[in-house]
């Protein structure tokens, strides 16, 4: 069992520039 | 507002076509989930430029897309 990517998926914040999946980090 | 077009998109970078994307999207969804709009327009933002387009012309499309994705949601965070 590894730890999933719980962070997923990346969050979009108006106004701010949305990077996508860069958003979370590795 | 004025509506967003396949148009105005083809103007823009593609990472700005997300942004504008998203921006409308995050509008549209915060009524429904305030808590959970950041998170369901970053899952919306992962479907194609074109297909996320025809979802902002047909709230019932994209309410029921918003469903969709809120169970998704609710799926992944769950604890096991």
């Amino acid at each position: 069992s590894n730890g999933s990517s719980i962070s997923w998926p990346p969050e979009f914040h108006p106004g701010v520039p949305w990077k996508g999946l860069q958003n979370i980090d590795p | 507002q004025e509506p967003l077009t396949a148009s105005m998109l083809a103007k823009a970078p593609p990472q700005e076509q997300k942004q504008m994307l998203g921006e409308r999207l995050y509008h549209l969804i915060y009524p429904l989930h305030p808590s959970l709009a950041g998170k369901i327009t970053g899952m919306l933002l992962e479907i194609d430029n074109s297909e996320v387009l025809l979802l902002l012309e047909s709230p019932a499309s994209l309410r029921s897309k918003i469903e969709e994705a809120v169970t998704v949601l609710q799926a992944h965070q769950a604890p096991e």
